[in-house]
């Protein structure tokens, strides 16, 4: 360190013990936070429950090893796959649904990600879960449409539409890779994914009152590299 | 590498431990229950440089280069990390998503002079 100025290894050692444990505490701390993009530790006012959690992480896993099982067919997101070992900074991220409004036909599900993330990184997968309750035996038509805010926020488009036939209770999964890369390119952080059935079935086949089957997006990314220009 | 142990004044490595329920972080960061934040410290004499924790050969080629190069004019080298590695997170965001990163670097497995 410069003349005079304090040399965080050397000056250490001149410390008192429980000044040098604080010093310490706190280089841990901003470290951690500044390596998180987080400006502060986040308060966190509904912690996830423990089923919804476990759930969540059961499905995503078995989900994995289905993919892996399946004879040969190439993953349909057209995301740049991850390539495990690059030495690039990965994530997964869980995101829970937050209800939105809803009437007898449809419902409203919002998913707000990662706001200190969004700039810095690129979706590889997004993958939408929900558990379906089929009251009744038969083929049951569900329309899922992507909806997310406009560049001034102030409307919403629909970024894709989608048409299921659910004909028994359990997880279904929907590929939402492009809509969640198309948010964070616009800079925005909130997907909002309306579900609407045919018939005046309640509010369509979630099993919304169950924590542990409650809806969320299971999403890999990866940090941005920044771009490189090579001088020869 | 070496680890700090009794009075060595020499470059080693510190262990020294961030508990995150200490802290009063455990409510966000739900995995791992502390951090690692070891450190090197330590002096890194002329006869010294190079090593630990470098291979041996390099450091008779830093000592060769420093007598050739006029030894007294040579400096003491530093005491830095030689090994580290990436610091596993699963924590709560700002949004109360759950995120699993990988942060590289983060811990100090060994230290050496440069």
């Amino acid at each position: 360190a410069p003349k005079g100025a304090w040399c965080p290894a050397c000056g250490l050692a001149t410390l008192a013990p429980t000044t040098q444990r604080d010093v310490l505490i706190a280089l841990a701390k901003q470290s951690i936070l500044s390596k998180l993009r987080l400006p502060d530790r986040p308060n966190i006012t509904q912690p996830t429950s423990r089923g919804a959690l476990l759930t969540a992480l059961r499905r995503m896993h078995a989900q994995r090893v289905d993919v892996a099982l399946s004879p040969g067919t190439p993953q349909e997101s057209s995301m740049p796959h991850l390539h495990p070992g690059m030495s690039v900074q990965e994530y997964e991220i869980l995101s829970f649904a937050e209800s939105g409004s809803s009437t007898s036909r449809s419902i409203h599900l919002h998913f707000h990600f990662t706001r200190e993330l969004a700039g810095s990184i690129e979706i590889l997968q997004a993958t939408l879960y929900l558990f379906w309750e089929v009251p009744s035996s038969g083929i049951h038509p569900v329309t899922i449409r992507l909806l997310q805010p406009d560049p001034t926020g102030l409307n919403v488009s629909m970024a894709s539409e989608t048409q299921l036939e659910v004909q028994r209770t359990g997880w279904a999964t929907l590929d939402v890779g492009r809509a969640v890369q198309s948010l964070f390119s616009q800079g925005s952080q909130r997907l909002t994914v309306e579900l609407q059935v045919a018939e005046d079935w309640g509010p369509p086949l979630l099993a919304v009152h169950s924590d542990s089957h409650w809806p969320f997006v299971a999403a890999q990314a990866r940090a941005r590299t920044p771009h490189r220009v090579q001088r020869r | 590498g070496i680890d700090c142990s009794g009075d060595s004044q020499m470059c080693c490595r510190k262990e020294f431990f961030v508990d995150f329920k200490e802290i009063g972080w455990e409510d966000w960061i739900i995995q791992p229950e502390g951090y690692h934040m070891n450190y090197c410290a330590g002096l890194c004499p002329l006869h010294m440089a190079g090593i630990p924790g470098l291979a041996a050969s390099f450091h008779t080629a830093v000592l060769n280069l420093i007598k050739a190069n006029n030894a007294d004019a040579a400096v003491d080298s530093c005491c830095v990390p030689t090994q580290r590695r990436p610091l596993s997170l699963l924590y709560y965001d700002r949004d109360s998503n759950i995120v699993k990163t990988d942060i590289p670097d983060m811990i100090v497995d060994a230290c050496g002079c440069t």
